[in-house]
């Protein structure tokens, strides 16, 4: 508290009594903020990501709920969500939409940059590329099971050689989200710190029953193709707990 | 804790809410509208430093350990500290365009004490 002017300031410790001036402290929480999130600076934003893109994909994330205020409620064993003050990992989740640079009519290259920079510490514990099959309106015709088989291959940045990472045989009965497992894949990624993560889709039997991979393509922006990386902190791979 | 209200200059949090609109950040932060920048604040006289309950932190354990050996540093002066954290979830857009979820403990000070 301000001193009166007759009275000596009290000898208090750094924290106590004196109040940064609100624009010295604006800017260091502006720094804090940046320093916790492992960010040199904020984010050059310079055009938009296409909200049916982005809402999509939020829609499908499991996380715990977030408050207005940002703090996280966490589900409990009984169901019930609490909010979660002692979680003790910072846990990031990244979703990366795809872009696409090659299309045929039964494969299709699709891309991601997933930088870790910044995030050098990062642990990839779960990774999943989503992908939207569309049944066509005439594709009735062979019965109500619709069986086709999804092939992912994962591509080298610096040579051709490819090899398979997901082998997937999908049973469709109506258009509907999927997903396909690529842990491995982007964790080796995130260890050798590549920023490129470049898949090949394959889909046989889809021509056949009139399915169709939605890959990257502008009116259908709510279907895009993403994938989400769930990480957690490196070093609290292998923590030992004493309580 | 006690809430900072102006009438009271004992060690208290004080409320500070940056609305990332204000401060040009809502185009790369999607998730909260903002921050409880909350910080500490105010006196600790000598009765309040260390009370049990009032602000059982890792420091006041270490300050009574000094004092039960005889030793008394910082000598009566204790630090208004935040004892109670909580966890922040952030949503932003990273230079990739990317959506990165990210939660973040102790990002917000709940409860402030003497230690």
């Amino acid at each position: 508290s301000p001193a009166r002017p007759t009275e000596q300031p009290q000898d208090t410790c750094s924290s106590c009594g004196s109040r940064a001036p609100e624009r010295d402290f604006l800017e260091a929480v502006k720094r804090h903020i940046l320093s916790r999130l492992q960010l040199r600076q904020r984010p050059n934003i310079t055009h938009a990501v296409p909200k049916a893109a982005m809402v999509t994909a939020l829609r499908k994330l499991h996380a715990g709920k977030v408050r207005e205020d940002g703090r996280v409620e966490i589900p409990s064993l009984d169901g019930h969500a609490t909010p979660g003050p002692d979680l003790q990992e910072q846990s990031s989740e990244i979703i990366s939409f795809a872009e696409t640079d090659d299309l045929t009519a039964s494969r299709v290259r699709l891309a991601f940059m997933i930088s870790n920079e910044g995030n050098q510490n990062l642990f990839v514990f779960q990774a999943n590329l989503w992908l939207y099959l569309k049944l066509l309106p005439y594709s009735s015709g062979k019965g109500s099971r619709r069986k086709v088989r999804v092939k992912v291959h994962f591509q080298e940045p610096d040579n051709s050689s490819r090899w398979n990472l997901v082998d997937k045989k999908v049973d469709l009965k109506r258009s509907a989200w999927h997903t396909f497992p690529l842990t491995a894949a982007v964790r080796e990624l995130f260890e050798k710190r590549e920023r490129r993560l470049n898949l090949e889709v394959q889909c046989e039997g889809c021509e056949d029953y009139a399915v169709v991979p939605v890959y990257v393509e502008p009116g259908e922006e709510s279907h895009r193709p993403f994938l989400v990386v769930r990480a957690r902190q490196a070093d609290n791979r292998h923590r030992i707990r004493k309580r | 804790g006690l809430e900072c209200d102006g009438r009271t200059s004992l060690c208290c949090r004080q409320q500070f809410y940056i609305d990332f609109r204000l401060i040009g950040w809502n185009d790369w932060i999607i998730a909260p509208s903002g921050y409880y920048g909350n910080y500490c604040e105010g006196s600790c006289p000598a009765y309040l430093a260390g009370v049990p309950g009032s602000a059982s932190s890792f420091h006041t354990a270490v300050v009574n350990q000094y004092r039960m050996r005889g030793l008394n540093p910082g000598a009566v002066n204790s630090c208004c500290i935040p004892t109670k954290l909580s966890t922040m979830s952030m949503l932003y857009f990273d230079d990739e365009y990317n959506i990165v979820k990210r939660d973040v403990p102790n990002m917000i000070v709940e409860e402030c004490g003497c230690a």
